[in-house]
C-alpha cells in the first residue's frame, strides 16, 4: 500500500502526454488547470452567464471526486489556458472535425485540450425536461479532456451515446476510480473529524437519535455518507456558512460531552473554545453563566494547554482527552479539572513496535459506525482496539493501535476544489 | 436568427439544411463504423480488394479525427457489404458494446442505436484497441468488483452500540 500510495503520488509530477499504463492515455502533468468559454464560442441558445455557470459546475464535479482543482482564467491569453471550450457549427474554429447538424454528433474534446459543442444542438439547462442537458455533456467531454476514454457501461459517464439526463445525475463509484487511476485518489490533513449527533422527533413523537459524519480541513467540511462510501454531492462546503459563528478558517477540535446529565458540543480552536447550539443551528452567545464566547480554554478546562491538536469525549470515563505535541490530557467532566497527563504511547501503544502516530495528531474520532475510536495524522489512521475485539483476543493490550492504514482507503474521495468554486 | 417564438426559445426551429445526416443504410453504417474506431482506415494504395469497385463513385473519404489527418478508405461495394468479415466484424462490436441484440446484420435497431445523439470521439482509436477490449467491455466493468489497484470494499455497519444511530441518508434505518 505504501509503494501504491508513492506511485500515485509520482503521477502527478510526471510530464505532459506521458501515458497511463492501464488506459494508454495521457493526463496533466499538474493538478491545476485553467479554463475559458472562448468570447468567438458562444451559444446562441443559451445566457452567456449561464453557459459559464454549467461549466462551472461540470468541473468542480470532477474536482469533487479527484486532485484536479480547475480555475476559470478570463485574462490570460487564450494559449495560456489549458481547457478552452466553445460551441460552433459545421466548420468551426479550424476544427480538423466538422459538426454534423442538428441530431447526432453534439460535442467533441482532444485529449489535454479544446472542448467543442455543436450549436445546432439544443442544448439546455440541468434539470431543463427537454433537449440536451449542456451539464451532462460537459462532465462527458471534459472526461476526454483529463484522458478518459469511452467507456460502455450503463451508469457511466463516459458513455458514447446521450441518455436523457435523470434527476440529478453524478459520477458514480467506477467513473471516479477511473480519473482516480490517472490522477490518483485525493489527500490532506483534516482539522478534525466527528459524528454529530442531532435527536429528532418522529411523526408518532418518538425521539430518535441520528448522526451524521464531518470531516474539517481549515475552512472546509464535507459530509461524509457512510453507507455510500463517499462525500455528500457538492461537498465541501465553507464552515462559516454551515456552522454559524465557528471561525471561517477552521477549528482544532471537537468534543461532544454525552451523559445523563450533560449533552453539549464543543469546538476548539487556539486558546479558544465555542459551545454549539444545535437546536437554533449557530454557536451559543453565552454559557449558563452569562459568559460570552468564545471562551478561553484555560477558564473552562482549568490545566489543559492551548492549541490543541485534537481532543475526543469517552463515555466510558466521562474524561475528555485532549492531545497536544506527544502528550494525552485527561479531563474529568465532574471534577472540572485535568485528572492525568499522559505520553500517547502508553495510553495507546502500538500492537505493531514503531507503528504509532506518537505526537501532533490531526483527529480523535469516535465513529458510531463502526463504534471504534480511529487516530488520524496525515495520510494515515490507526483503529483503536475496543471492547469487541478484547472479548475475541484477550491478550490485546487496552486501547492498543492496531497498524496503521491509509485514511483514503476507509473515508473515499474527500477533496478540495478550488476557492473559486465554493458557493 | 434561429426562428423562436417562446420566451424561453423552448421552440427555436432548426434550419433544415442544418440537420444532421441520419445514418440510413449500410453505406452510412461504414462511414459510422470507420469513423469510430470500430473499422480500421486503410491506406488508398493497399485497398484493392477483390470485386471492388474503384471508381470514385464508391469511394468514401473519411477524416481520421483524432490524429487530424486524412486518411482515404476504399469503401467496399454495397453490395457486398453484408457479406464483408470486416464490416460484419464491426456491426458486432458495435452491437455488443452497445447492448444491442448482436446479429451481426443491419436491422432497425442498429440503425436507431447508430442514430442517437452522441459524442464525437471514436470509441477505439487504433494504437488504444488492445487496452480497451481488454479492459473497457461493459462486462468486464460489472464483473469487477473494482478493476483497479485502489482497494476499496463498502463498509459494514458495526452493530454492537449502545445508542440509537441513524444515518441520514436516503435508504437509512432505525436501529
Amino acid at each position: 500500500k505504501q509503494h501504491h500510495l508513492q506511485t500515485l503520488l509520482r503521477k502527478s509530477s510526471r510530464i505532459k502526454r506521458s501515458t497511463n499504463a492501464l488506459w494508454g492515455h495521457a493526463a496533466f502533468s499538474k493538478n491545476i488547470l485553467t479554463w475559458r468559454l472562448i468570447g468567438e464560442g458562444y451559444s446562441s441558445q443559451l445566457s452567456v452567464e449561464e453557459q459559464r455557470h454549467i461549466f462551472r459546475l461540470a468541473f468542480r464535479m470532477w474536482s469533487e471526486i479527484s486532485p484536479l482543482q480547475f480555475i476559470e482564467d478570463l485574462h490570460s491569453p487564450p494559449d495560456e489556458i489549458d481547457i478552452r471550450l466553445g460551441f460552433g457549427t459545421g466548420r468551426h474554429f479550424g476544427c480538423a472535425q466538422s459538426f454534423d447538424g442538428a441530431g447526432r454528433e453534439f460535442a467533441h474534446a482532444w485529449f489535454l485540450g479544446d472542448i467543442h459543442f455543436d450549436d445546432d444542438e439544443h442544448f439546455t439547462a440541468p434539470n431543463a425536461g427537454n433537449g440536451i442537458s449542456l451539464l451532462k455533456v460537459a462532465v462527458h467531454e471534459i472526461g476526454h479532456v483529463l484522458g478518459l476514454p469511452h467507456i460502455y457501461r450503463s451508469g457511466s459517464i463516459m458513455q458514447p451515446s446521450y441518455r436523457p439526463q435523470d434527476d440529478g445525475f453524478e459520477l458514480d463509484w467506477l467513473d471516479r476510480k477511473a480519473i482516480q487511476n490517472l490522477y490518483g485518489g485525493c489527500g490532506g490533513r483534516f482539522s478534525t473529524v466527528f459524528d454529530w449527533i442531532r435527536k429528532e422527533r418522529t411523526a408518532y413523537g418518538e425521539v430518535v437519535v441520528r448522526f451524521n459524519t464531518y470531516f474539517m480541513r481549515n475552512g472546509l467540511y464535507w459530509l461524509y455518507e457512510n453507507r455510500s462510501n463517499r462525500t455528500r454531492y457538492g461537498d465541501p462546503v465553507s464552515v462559516q456558512v454551515g456552522w454559524h459563528g465557528l471561525p471561517s478558517s477552521g477549528v482544532d477540535a471537537y468534543v461532544h460531552v454525552w451523559s445523563r446529565e450533560t449533552d453539549a458540543a464543543y469546538f476548539f480552536k487556539g486558546a479558544q473554545y465555542w459551545r454549539y447550539d444545535s437546536q437554533n443551528d449557530q454557536v451559543f452567545s453565552e454559557d449558563a453563566d452569562g459568559q460570552r464566547y468564545p471562551r478561553l480554554i484555560s477558564e473552562g478546562f482549568p490545566g489543559v494547554p492551548s492549541p490543541v491538536d485534537t481532543a475526543y469525549y469517552d463515555r466510558r470515563d466521562a474524561h475528555i482527552y485532549f492531545f497536544r505535541g506527544s502528550l494525552v490530557y485527561r479531563f474529568s467532566i465532574q471534577a472540572n479539572k485535568l485528572a492525568a497527563t499522559q505520553k500517547m504511547t502508553e495510553l495507546f501503544p502500538a500492537l505493531t513496535p514503531g507503528d504509532h502516530p506518537t505526537s501532533n495528531l490531526d483527529a480523535a474520532y469516535f465513529s458510531y459506525s463502526h463504534n471504534t475510536l480511529f487516530l488520524i495524522k496525515g495520510a494515515s489512521y490507526w483503529r483503536v482496539v475496543g471492547k469487541r475485539a478484547r472479548k475475541m483476543k484477550r491478550s490485546l493490550p487496552y486501547n492498543s493501535l492496531l497498524p496503521a492504514r491509509e485514511v483514503q482507503q476507509q473515508w473515499f474521495d474527500i477533496c478540495d476544489v478550488h476557492t473559486s468554486a465554493l458557493r | 436568427e434561429k426562428l423562436f417564438h417562446s420566451r424561453d426559445h423552448s421552440d427555436v426551429e432548426m434550419f433544415s439544411s442544418h440537420l444532421a445526416e441520419l445514418v440510413t443504410d449500410m453505406d452510412s453504417a461504414q462511414h459510422f463504423l470507420f469513423k469510430y474506431g470500430f473499422m480500421k482506415p486503410v491506406n488508398r494504395e493497399h485497398t484493392q480488394s477483390p470485386g471492388v469497385d474503384t471508381s470514385t463513385d464508391s469511394d468514401i473519404f473519411l477524416e481520421d479525427t483524432v490524429q487530424d489527418q486524412t486518411f482515404f478508405t476504399h469503401s467496399e461495394d454495397t453490395e457486398h457489404l453484408p457479406e464483408s468479415p470486416d464490416f460484419i466484424g464491426a456491426l458486432l462490436e458495435f452491437q455488443q458494446v452497445s447492448g444491442l441484440p448482436v446479429t451481426g446484420v443491419f436491422d432497425d435497431a442498429t440503425k436507431v442505436a447508430m442514430n442517437k445523439p452522441r459524442c464525437g470521439v471514436p470509441d477505439k482509436e487504433e494504437d488504444q484497441i488492445e487496452t480497451i477490449e481488454t479492459s473497457t467491455t461493459a462486462e468486464d466493468l460489472n464483473e469487477s468488483s473494482e478493476p483497479f489497484n485502489i482497494t476499496a470494499t463498502p463498509q459494514s455497519n458495526n452493530t454492537d452500540i449502545d445508542v440509537a444511530q441513524n444515518d441520514t441518508s436516503d435508504k437509512a434505518e432505525t436501529e
